[in-house]
Order: C-alpha cells, then structure tokens, then sequence
C-alpha cells in the first residue's frame, strides 16, 4: 500500500517530510517534559497538553531554535577589552503568527561548569542588532542594549527572557535582525595577562552555544476551558 | 417476546486490536528522536444486539442494533474507539529547530459500538 504520508505529515503539521542535514543536542528540559508527558499518557493520568507545567506557562508546542549568527572580529583587539563579539540570529519563521508565543528563553552556554581554567570576570553585554549587518563593517550598529552583567566564573548555561523581543520579531519579521552579543574583560590589563586571554577568549568562543527556547500555544487547540481543573 | 438475538463468538465481537506504528517502517526514524513509535491500536469486531446491551456502547448504538434485526437494510453501529489518549512528539525540523509536540486522541485505549 502506498502510504499517503503527505496526509499524516500534514496531521502533524509538516508540510514535508524533514530531513535534517546536522543533528541539533536536544537539552535536558525537553527531554525531561517529554518523559512527563509519556509517563503521564502510560499511567493514564490525565494531562493538560496547553500547560507546560515544567515551565509554568501555558503552550503546546516547544521549539528549540539554534542561532544562525557568526562571530565578528574587530581589528584592534589588544586594545579594547574586548574578548568576543558575536551576531546571534534566530529563525522565527517556523511560527507561523497565528499561535502566540509565550515564552522565548535565550541560553548562553559559556563553556562547562568548571573550577579548572578560571578565567578574569567577564562582563557580559546583549543589544538588539538596529540596522542589517554590513559586510566589511565589523561591528553591527547596536542598538538598545538590554543586557549588562558581570559573568563571573564557572558559569555553565546563562538564561534571558527574550519574550517581548521575540514577540516584536514575530509581529514583524523585518525587524528581526538578531542580537550583538559582547563579552568583555573586566577591570584593567597589563601584557602579562594578554597571552592567557587569548587563550581564555579563543576557548570561550570555541565553547559558546547559544540557543532560543520558544513556547507558543495554539487557540485552535488549546481553548480557554480546555485548562483541566488540577 | 424477546428476539433471538444472533449468536456472535467472541473473537469477532467489537474489541481493540493492538497494532505498534514503528517510525522506522515510515523511514522516519531519521528526524523523529522520541519515541521510536508508539502503541495506535484500532478497534475492529461486530456489534450484535446482544452487544449493545453489555460493553460500553451508546444508546443510539442499542437503537440502531435493534432496527438492524428488524430490517437488515439498516446497517449494523460500528466498532469505534470510546476513549483516547494523546502522545508527545521530539523531533527536528527541516530548519534545524528542535520541536517538542502533542497529538491528542492518537492511541486508542478502549473501543465500543457507537
């Protein structure tokens, strides 16, 4: 038999079949909602499927967009204390605008969360990107900065909540233009320290993983009502 | 005066048949990460007079049961599923998004006449 498979993918949402060319890591809190949801379906505890109780907000579909940015390299790079710049891009497109978002969490992971291989304080500085990115021009004009804050050592995995940045870009796909991700040395240098920071800036930039988390609930599926009295 | 009610053997009575649906045997096993498949089911069997009155089977189907011996032009009701539950879905997509969904009413649980 043929199997009509155009027909169930549609069921499912898809308007073919996905053949992915690089395999994403799925993080821990996807992994762990899915098992609730299994265990609950096996166990035949009734659930509410437009509550994400793992994330306290209301949605039935969770999408873990990778960022599709690059990093940018500014020429005069021993003066500055800076240590790494970065466009982080993601694509909203797969939202299609009738489902609403209601979350959108930006993780920044900085490396493992280690004792070994202290590096100096960082700071940490998130802008909306204003205008497109120039090639040629190193850096992309920032705009409103809406993230300052000192990252001090070990780190692991940093969380922003993007959900009114988010929301903007999915009102309006133009203005989506990413975010200028800076991460600076804290405090001043001497030449001695230069050379470690190389190394710390060259490991950091190896190690950044930067991801968007978005939740969006569907009207269609998820009625007002349907939220079961718990 | 009660109607002979035709003899029915139980195997062929309305009950749920398992079936397991592999994402494999679809060849989507290669952008489905959870689960690797999952239990569908389906109902199948007759739903004789006699059946209507005992499983879980609606009124209209008792109804419908009983015309069907009176004029066997009106069809039988049907063996349907009468309670469901939802499965969960972790896959990529084709822009590289990680996705993480639910399906209601994808596994059958139990079947009646309805």
């Amino acid at each position: 038999l043929r199997f009509r498979e155009h027909v169930f993918l549609k069921f499912l949402g898809l308007d073919k079949v996905p053949s992915p060319q690089k395999f994403q890591p799925v993080p821990y809190i996807m992994k762990k909602i899915f098992q609730d949801q299994e265990a609950a379906a096996t166990t035949g505890v009734s659930q509410d499927l437009c509550y994400v109780k793992e994330l306290g907000v209301r949605g039935n579909v969770l999408r873990l967009l990778p960022d599709q940015g690059f990093f940018l390299y500014s020429e005069n790079f021993s003066e500055a204390s800076s240590c790494l710049q970065k466009l982080l891009y993601f694509n909203l497109s797969a939202i299609k605008d009738k489902k609403q978002l209601t979350m959108a969490q930006l993780g920044l992971d900085l490396g493992p969360n280690t004792y070994y291989n202290l590096g100096p304080e960082m700071e940490l500085a998130l802008s909306l990107v204003q205008e497109p990115h120039v090639w040629g021009r190193f850096i992309p004009k920032p705009g409103k900065m809406f993230v300052l804050q000192s990252v001090p050592w070990p780190q692991g995995v940093l969380y922003f909540n993007l959900l009114d940045v988010a929301k903007d870009w999915n009102d309006n796909h133009q203005k989506n233009l990413g975010l200028f991700l800076e991460m600076l040395v804290k405090g001043d240098r001497d030449a001695g320290v230069n050379f470690q920071l190389e190394d710390i800036c060259a490991r950091l930039r190896r190690s950044l993983h930067a991801s968007l988390l978005v939740v969006t609930l569907n009207p269609e599926q998820c009625h007002p009502s349907s939220r079961k009295r718990r | 005066a009660a109607i002979p009610a035709p003899y029915a053997s139980c195997k062929n009575l309305c009950h749920r048949h398992q079936l397991f649906i592999n994402f494999r045997d679809l060849g989507w096993h290669k952008w489905i990460i959870a689960p690797k498949g999952f239990m569908a089911n389906y109902c199948h069997g007759d739903c004789p007079f006699s059946m209507t009155t005992s499983l879980n089977s609606s009124n209209y189907a008792f109804m419908q049961a009983l015309m069907h011996v009176v004029d066997p032009a009106i069809p039988q009701a049907v063996c349907i599923p009468t309670k469901l539950s939802p499965i969960s879905m972790l896959y990529q997509d084709n822009d590289d998004n990680v996705i993480l969904r639910h399906y209601e009413d994808m596994v059958v649980d139990e079947c009646g006449c309805g």
